[in-house]
């Protein structure tokens, strides 16, 4: 009894009483003044309108208004929240430098993991980031200590049995030993991700948090690496910039709204560039206006970022080919542009023309437009220009156009190579 | 010929946005 509450039926509110039927006026009376307040009395206006009342169409019509009313709320409170949403996205930036230092050619940004600072080499072409962690099986020599685990309380395992070590595989393509655990669920994901060139790096998936620039972000999925090698020079580890749900990008997609940019310095005179993260147009206040081309979509390649190349230009000739309009990859990793033959074959023609009166040079590993400079103090190079659907245009910095595979320069090499075929 | 860095993106403002399913292109000396 005592957790009920008893609702007299012929008492509810809405019985009209003759008190109020009579009533003549629906005003309001002042019922008293106070020091500091005023009293005003309140009717119901239904029950005080004094006319007859059909109490069952004033219900239907009382519940409709109640219904907009609540809808109303609904609509508002939902334009509130997605305002709120909107502000928490937030943006950072962290300075991008050249990786000489440390000995690689690629590109590094610091960040905290864990409070501690690591060096990480950015890469929009693979998607787990992980650190060099101790106690280490077979580590390449890195500057700094490597992280531990031990001392970090932020630091969590994740466990064979979470989505996120099933999620692991659609990124790396490599299972680990999870699967065979036999339904021994409470062991570590173990992880793998090999690279095109030959380096790897395996260890177990964890969390941490993490500081990328002012922004703190906590469960940060990493691979804390036990086995690696490769051409990481002293780096701490691998930043995964791609779209497969461990990417960096993907897990701070509500920080960020899934939006990074990048400006890649020189490398040769130690300037700074910036990783940018979120969509803070400030960040463009240098830059000539941004021309945008859609990401092309491929459910075979979700970790890619694919774009659909429509064009090219060599010193402002336009080049014609039929395997124009393909989707070709971007990577802030590969320094060499692959294409097929016959866009290539176009580039290299008419390159020769416009760059001839070079002595050349026997062709290096996959580059074969070679010349022999060693007698020349400056060269006109012609321009290079890449366009993308939508005539977003790319124009390969002149740092980019050869590869010194000599540094006397008696064998530098045009930066584009040939795919074996046109559909590869 | 290993991970090397882009050179052939230097200097230019590389935008992914993976929401609205677009990659922007800028001119930027960094």
């Amino acid at each position: 009894v005592d957790q009920k509450k008893i609702l007299s039926v012929h008492n509810n509110i809405w019985s009209p009483k003759k008190s109020y039927e009579a009533s003549s006026s629906c005003f309001s009376r002042s019922l008293g003044k106070g020091r500091d307040s005023t009293a005003l009395e309140m009717k119901h206006r239904e029950l005080c309108s004094g006319k007859t009342i059909d109490w069952g169409k004033k219900m239907r019509r009382a519940l409709l208004l109640d219904n907009i009313r609540v809808q109303s709320l609904q609509l508002r409170i939902k334009a509130m929240t997605s305002r709120t949403t909107e502000q928490s996205v937030s943006e950072t930036q962290i300075p991008l430098t050249s990786g000489i230092k440390l000995e690689t050619l690629n590109y590094i940004v610091t960040v905290e993991l864990g409070g501690k600072n690591m060096s990480l080499i950015v890469d929009t072409g693979s998607d787990l980031t992980w650190v060099q962690c101790q106690p280490c099986r077979s580590c390449y020599n890195q500057q700094g200590p490597l992280y531990d685990p031990s001392v970090s309380s932020s630091y969590k395992t994740v466990f064979c049995n979470s989505s996120t070590c099933q999620d692991l595989v659609a990124a790396t393509g490599n299972s680990g030993p999870c699967g065979g655990n036999n339904g021994v669920v409470k062991t570590s994901c173990e992880y793998v991700v090999s690279y095109g060139d030959g380096s790897y790096t395996r260890g177990d998936l964890a969390s941490e948090s993490i500081k990328l620039g002012d922004t703190k972000l906590e469960n940060l999925v990493f691979g804390c690496g036990r086995n690696n090698k490769g051409l990481f020079g002293g780096a701490s580890g691998l930043m995964g910039l791609g779209r497969s749900s461990v990417s960096l990008v993907s897990q701070t997609l509500k920080t960020f709204n899934g939006v990074f940019s990048y400006c890649l310095p020189s490398l040769e005179d130690g300037a700074s560039g910036t990783l940018s993260f979120g969509n803070d147009s400030s960040v463009y206040k240098n830059s000539t206006s941004v021309s945008y081309t859609p990401l092309v979509q491929n459910p075979q390649l979700r970790s890619f970022y694919i774009l659909n190349l429509t064009g090219a230009s060599i010193g402002g000739v336009e080049l014609k080919s039929s395997s124009f309009g393909r989707g070709i990859l971007i990577d802030s990793g590969t320094v060499i542009t692959r294409l097929p033959p016959s866009i290539y074959k176009a580039v290299k023609t008419e390159f020769l023309k416009q760059f001839s009166g070079f002595p050349s040079a026997p062709g290096y590993s996959i580059l074969d437009t070679c010349f022999n400079l060693t007698s020349y103090e400056d060269i006109s190079i012609p321009t290079i220009k890449i366009i993308f659907e939508g005539n977003a245009e790319l124009e390969i910095d002149v740092t980019g156009v050869f590869y010194f595979v000599k540094p006397d320069a008696s064998l530098v090499c045009l930066a584009f190579a040939s795919l074996s075929y046109e559909n590869e | 010929v290993g991970i090397i860095g882009n050179y052939q993106q230097k200097n230019q403002r590389v935008i992914y946005d993976t929401t609205q399913e677009r990659l922007g292109i800028a001119g930027e000396n960094c």
